[in-house]
Order: C-alpha cells, then sequence, then structure tokens
C-alpha cells in the first residue's frame, strides 16, 4: 500500500543557501525532489517563515529535516474557529 | 455590533478618536472564513482613498470578483491548498473557491472589528440599534483560511505571509490549536514575524473555560483575548404549571406557542438511548414528544442542532438546560422552534419538578432584549484560563473584551443558526465566543494605533491592559460566570478593555525584538530553534543569565520555584504622556507573600524610560500544591493608573 503522505511545514535557513543555486526557490526544489519524487510544493513562504509546505511521507520528512539549510519539518496542524 | 460602542464608552469618546487620515489608514486583516461584500458593515461611504501603502489585492473566484471590495474592504484573499491537500477538493455546492463567506463566522469578525456604521440594525428585533465596529473608519483585509472542513496552518501561515507582505497594521485570528512550544506552533511563528514587521497580532483565547490552564495562543507576542458578557440579555422564562418561574435567555422569533401551559417531558424519559437526555439527533421517540415542550441537556452537539431535533421529533418547543460544564452562563441562540436556554441550577429545579409531577405543564415566554443588566462584564464561563501551560511566568490571557451574545455582521449564504436546514436569511447575527472578543481587540488596538501610529504593537497592547478594569463602578470585583464570585488575573488577566483610558495610558512597558529574542534566550532556544521562529542567526550571550521574568511585560506571573522564597522581577517604564511623577501601590491577596517595589516613586520627563524592580518574598507555600495567589501593581500620577495584574504560583 502506498505509505500515507501529510501535509508537512519545512522551515529553512535561507542564508545557508549554496552557491549552486540562483534563487531558494530553485534550492527548495531540488531539496525536496532529493527525497520524493512525486511531492509538490503546497506554497512557499518568505515573510511569515523561510520554507514551504508540501506532502510527504514520514519516512522522506525524517530524510528531509537531516539536509544541510533544512531547520524542522513540522507536520501540518489544524486550528478551530473560536 | 450593536450596544458594545456604548458598553465601552466609544459613543462618548468619538472626538478622541482622530477622525483624521491616520484613522482610515489603519488596515486590520481578518484570518478567518472570508467575508460577505454585499453586507452593509462594509460600504465605504465618507472614506478616503486607499492608503498608499496599501500592497494587497481583491482576489476573484467563484462568487467573488475585484468589484466586490471598495474603500473599506480594500483586500480579499483565500487560500485553500493546505486544505485541499490534506482533504481532497472542496465541495464547490457548498464552499466558494473565493473569498466570499460561506459561514458567516467571517462578516462577524471583520464587521465587529471595523465595520461601519449601520442603522436599524437588529436580529429578528433583537439587539436593535446602530450597528458599527469599533474601528469604523478602518480598512479591512480578509484572508479566508477556514473552510469546513477546517483551519489548516500550511494556509493560514500562507495568508499571515501574505498579510505582511500586503503591508496591513493589525491581524485578527478567532482561531486556535493545540498547545504546542511556540517554535511548533505555526501562528505564534507567523505572530513573530508579523510583530516584527510592527503589526499587532490580536488572537481568542479559546473557549475551552473554565477549565484551568486551557488558553491558546499565549505566545508573548500575541495579544490573547479572552470574553465577557456585555450589560444587555434576551430574557425568556421558564413557567412551570406549580407557578414556579426560572430565568431563561433566546433568540427565538417565530410563531408563537398557544397561550395555555403545555405537556412538559425530559428528554431523557422520551427516548431510548443511554444518551436521550442531550437530545441528539435520532434519539427522541416522536410518540412521547410530539405536541409538547422538551427538556434537553446541554453537551456533545450545538445547542441549536438540539433545537431542530425536538422539532423534527414534532415537539414543539425546548427548554435547553446548562450542566455543570457551563454553570449558569447563558447564551441566547436564534433557535428554528421556541427554546430557552437555562442555568444549571434552575434546569436541575425544572427536572424536580418534571420528575415528581404527575401531569407537568409549562409555558415559556419571551421578553425581547433587555438592557442595562447588572453585574456586567462578567468572565464568560467559556472563555479560556490561566495559567499560560508553556511559559507559567507570562500571565495571560491579556484581558477580557465583549464575547458573549454579540450582533454582528452576517452571511447570506447560511441562517443564523449555521444549519443547513435553517432556511432563514439575515444580515445581522448574535453569536458567542472569545472569537468575538478577539475583534472587539483588533479593532480598538487600531484606534490607538491611529492616535499614536508610532507606538509598536507591544506599547498598544500595554496601553489596553494596564488601563483595563476589574472592579465594576460600584467598587466590587470583576465575576466570573462560571463560578458567581470573584474572577482573578488568570480568569480576566489585566481586566476588561477601556479603549477610552487606552488612549492615553500614561505610561506603557514597551518591548522590542530583541527583549522578544532574549526571552527565547531563557527558554534556551537553539539556533536551529531561533531560525524556526525569528528566521535568523541569533547568538545569545553567554555571559548573561536569562530569564523569562525578565520580560517586560505588562503583568507578572511570579513561580515559586521549590526551595525559592524571593522572586525579583524588573521592568522599564516608558512615559507617553506629559512630564510627570508616578507612585507605586501594591496589593498582594495572600498575606504569605511581601510585595515591594523600588523605587516607589518614578518622575519622567516626556518619553523618559525609568526602570524599576518588584521583589515577593513568600514566608511559605500554602497547604494546597499548584495554589495560586494574587495581587495587583499600579503605578500613579493622580490622572493616569497603570496597572498590572499579579499571579503568584508555588
Amino acid at each position: 500500500a502506498e505509505p500515507e503522505r501529510t501535509t508537512y511545514i519545512v522551515h529553512v535557513a535561507k542564508s545557508e543557501m549554496p552557491e549552486a543555486f540562483e534563487h531558494h526557490t530553485v534550492w527548495y526544489q531540488s531539496s525536496l525532489k532529493s527525497v520524493s519524487d512525486s511531492a509538490e510544493m503546497i506554497y512557499t513562504y518568505d515573510n511569515a517563515i523561510h520554507g514551504y509546505a508540501t506532502r510527504l511521507t514520514a519516512e522522506e520528512a525524517r530524510l528531509l529535516e537531516t539536509q544541510e539549510g533544512i531547520l524542522a519539518v513540522l507536520p501540518e496542524a489544524r486550528y478551530e474557529l473560536h | 455590533t450593536t450596544r458594545t460602542p456604548l458598553f465601552l464608552g466609544l459613543d462618548k469618546s468619538a472626538d478622541m478618536f482622530p477622525d483624521s487620515s491616520s484613522a482610515s489608514d489603519v488596515i486590520i486583516g481578518v484570518l478567518d472564513t472570508g467575508v460577505w461584500p454585499e453586507s452593509k458593515s462594509f460600504d465605504d461611504a465618507g472614506l478616503g482613498p486607499i492608503p498608499s501603502g496599501w500592497k494587497g489585492e481583491c482576489e476573484t473566484g467563484t462568487n467573488f470578483t475585484a468589484k466586490n471590495c471598495n474603500r473599506k474592504l480594500i483586500g480579499a484573499r483565500y487560500f485553500v491548498s493546505g486544505c485541499e491537500a490534506m482533504l481532497g477538493p472542496i465541495n464547490e455546492t457548498e464552499e466558494s473557491r473565493s473569498p466570499r463567506d460561506d459561514d458567516g463566522h467571517g462578516t462577524h469578525t471583520a464587521s465587529t472589528a471595523a465595520g461601519s456604521v449601520v442603522s436599524g440594525a437588529s436580529l429578528f428585533g433583537y439587539a436593535a440599534g446602530t450597528a458599527r465596529g469599533m474601528a469604523t473608519r478602518a480598512r479591512v483585509a480578509v484572508y479566508k483560511v477556514c473552510w469546513k472542513g477546517g483551519c489548516f496552518s500550511s494556509d493560514i501561515l500562507a495568508a499571515i505571509d501574505k498579510a505582511i507582505a500586503d503591508n496591513v497594521n493589525v491581524l485578527s485570528l478567532s482561531l486556535g490549536g493545540g498547545v504546542a512550544d511556540y517554535f511548533r506552533d505555526h501562528v505564534a511563528i507567523g505572530a513573530f514575524s508579523a510583530m516584527e514587521k510592527g503589526i499587532l497580532v490580536s488572537c481568542s483565547a479559546g473557549n475551552a473555560g473554565p477549565t484551568s490552564g486551557s488558553l491558546s495562543n499565549v505566545a508573548p507576542w500575541i495579544t490573547t483575548v479572552g470574553a465577557g458578557t456585555l450589560d444587555r440579555d434576551f430574557p425568556a422564562y421558564v413557567s412551570l404549571g406549580n407557578g414556579l418561574n426560572y430565568s431563561g435567555v433566546s433568540l427565538y422569533r417565530g410563531s408563537a406557542l398557544p397561550d395555555s401551559p403545555l405537556p412538559f417531558v425530559y428528554a431523557g424519559n422520551a427516548s431510548n438511548a443511554t444518551n436521550g437526555n442531550l437530545c441528539v439527533t435520532g434519539t427522541l421517540s416522536p410518540e412521547k414528544v410530539a405536541g409538547k415542550i422538551v427538556l434537553c441537556d446541554r453537551g456533545l452537539t450545538a445547542r441549536v442542532q438540539k433545537g431542530s431535533v425536538v422539532k423534527s421529533a414534532g415537539g414543539l418547543g425546548m427548554v435547553l438546560s446548562n450542566t455543570a460544564a457551563n454553570g449558569e452562563e447563558l447564551v441566547a441562540d436564534a433557535h428554528l422552534l421556541p427554546a430557552t436556554a437555562v442555568g444549571e441550577k434552575a434546569g436541575d429545579a425544572i427536572k424536580k419538578y418534571l420528575f415528581t409531577s404527575a401531569k407537568p405543564t409549562v409555558k415559556i415566554v419571551f421578553e425581547g432584549t433587555k438592557v442595562g443588566i447588572q453585574p456586567s462584564p462578567v468572565v464568560a464561563a467559556f472563555s479560556s484560563r490561566g495559567p499560560n501551560s508553556i511559559t507559567p511566568q507570562i500571565l495571560k490571557p491579556d484581558l477580557i473584551a465583549p464575547g458573549v451574545n454579540i450582533l454582528a455582521g452576517w452571511s447570506k449564504s447560511v441562517g443564523p443558526t449555521g444549519l443547513p436546514v435553517d432556511g432563514r436569511r439575515v444580515d445581522f447575527n448574535i453569536i458567542s465566543g472569545t472569537s468575538m472578543s478577539c475583534p472587539h481587540v483588533s479593532g480598538l488596538a487600531a484606534l490607538i494605533k491611529s492616535a499614536h501610529p508610532e507606538w509598536s504593537p507591544a506599547a498598544v497592547r500595554s496601553a489596553l491592559m494596564t488601563t483595563a478594569y476589574t472592579v465594576y463602578k460600584t467598587g466590587a470585583k470583576l465575576q466570573d460566570s462560571a463560578t458567581g464570585k470573584p474572577s482573578t488575573p488568570l480568569d480576566h488577566g489585566s481586566g476588561h478593555v477601556d479603549p477610552v483610558a487606552a488612549l492615553n495610558p500614561g505610561l506603557v512597558y514597551d518591548l522590542s525584538v530583541d527583549d522578544y529574542l532574549g526571552f527565547l534566550c531563557a527558554l534556551n532556544y537553539s539556533s536551529s530553534d531561533f531560525l524556526t521562529l525569528a528566521r535568523r542567526k541569533f547568538q545569545c550571550d553567554a555571559s548573561r543569565r536569562y530569564s523569562v521574568s525578565e520580560l517586560n511585560y505588562p503583568s507578572f506571573g511570579v513561580v515559586f520555584g521549590s526551595g525559592s522564597s524571593v522572586v525579583k522581577h524588573t521592568r522599564t517604564l516608558t512615559n507617553v504622556g506629559p512630564a510627570g511623577t508616578y507612585k507605586a501601590s501594591v496589593t498582594s491577596e495572600n498575606s504569605s507573600v511581601k510585595i515591594s517595589v523600588e523605587p516607589q516613586v518614578l518622575s519622567f520627563k516626556e518619553n523618559e524610560k525609568k526602570s524599576f524592580s518588584i521583589t515577593f518574598s513568600s514566608s511559605g507555600s500554602p497547604q494546597r500544591v499548584n495554589a495560586f495567589g494574587f495581587g495587583r501593581l499600579e503605578w500613579s500620577d493622580g490622572k493616569h493608573v497603570v496597572g498590572t495584574p499579579i499571579s503568584i504560583n508555588w
């Protein structure tokens, strides 16, 4: 069975972008592709955080978190109206 | 809203709030369920051009185009990718893929914060009057992040990301999640970035009260708002066949009940289900309730849902009884059938009658809208309570504002109960929650910001907190609806907001980004945590001993660790008024805690900063473990009172 995917918010240390990349979103894309062929970026963030949202398996999330420049891969949370 | 402006003194002080462009240059971003742009609350008559610094947009989508925006509603965006990634495509027969509000909640909160003046507002005649937001001249930008499936953090973060880029001045979030460390809570993370850009972030404290430690949104860079009542009610009393009457509340408007007393039955005795007393869908026996009034207990399902269940089973009306969880707090609803809500004590007495009378009968008498209700405000039982479960030394909630039975704008996609069976359509609706108190503070913060554009978010919040009141005009302490006794700083924070006083607070406890970073050092954040939360490298000073209680917060959360009997905090006050001399006075409700302030007198030139220290000495912890004591520190120059609550925990 296809391993379950969930949404993660990937926090990136933008200042650690490798020289090889022109733009941080290209870097993000490359780092994502290195752990998952199929994962897409749902959002990229630049003001609230530096990073992006994507859907990964738990194993892909764990692998991504070990990468250079990745600060945290936090699972999405659901908030309720009060 | 109607009544709240009067209750808050905004009607008397219209001239105190600048009508100049600064008042209409403040932009409030509302993250919620979107907006119903046709609501008169977003009429832009009399408003000047859109502020030049505005970078936002009015996005096009289902049933929504740029034409729906104007000089009041200057921005509208929607964020659904996170929700759809999690749950699959939204059902477009039920939800609009656009900023359009299909729920009502977002229109209610946005119009509470900054709605234009609308005369002749009411819900079926209830709460009639002129409706207006707190900041009638502020602009509104809505960011739709909540969908039928919920509000997902990836969407919320995308909205905050955009709101920062759009240049809002205040962010209003009437939503919350579970408790998580600040660097793992995406509302806290987004709010930190917003704060750095000078944006005040106001959030609802949560409706998990009166349970202790039940707060949401407790980060110190967030303004955390609890809920209190107004001096308005909608009485609908229960008249039993034994001649006794019991108070209740209701917003029912529709076909009247017969004048004669009607047969009365307890739902628990008209159902085969174990939880039949709760009037859950499909649990009532029609043959036992048809033609009768049914007594249901609160719990498990929505209050209005219970009314719908009784109506479907042939019941003529409903009496809805509080349980211990809600105590005597009465929240009015626009039920689909003649119904009233009664407190726990009344509910118990009515059940006693039901169980002892051979042929119990009842009448429900609707009395419409009553104002001048006292005591008010009372802390709402549902309002979440401190202490701050992440950092107990940061006393939360910050303050309370009106959050019970609040009338404001509504969506035309849905009825006032929100139930699918409710085909009624209204311009305004009356609902309750800290979702309602938060936009009150968001709008009031915008008012303060318009009068003091140079103030930081922390200074605006300080002004709202240090001028909040904790006693009624009679001198009696604010009451807690959950206990009927005086509330404490863990319930009401600094007290109930008083915007007129907040305009001119005298002194403020200001905070910079670096102060917050020092706070994170005290929490032993790693460099990675700093990068996650603050998007920067930050090196704590190894030679410094950081302490969370060092944060220049306008309240004191004192924690006596085991073995420590003396705790000392320092604070810095900034004079935002004329030069003056302020004297300290401190009260402690616990004789075992001595509180001293040094120096006792501070003289300020204009804009001058002065520091003081406050020392708490405990001569022994109370017998009960995890006990709380309270106190209050006030600085006064005879004209201004700069009040800060103190909570003490052993």
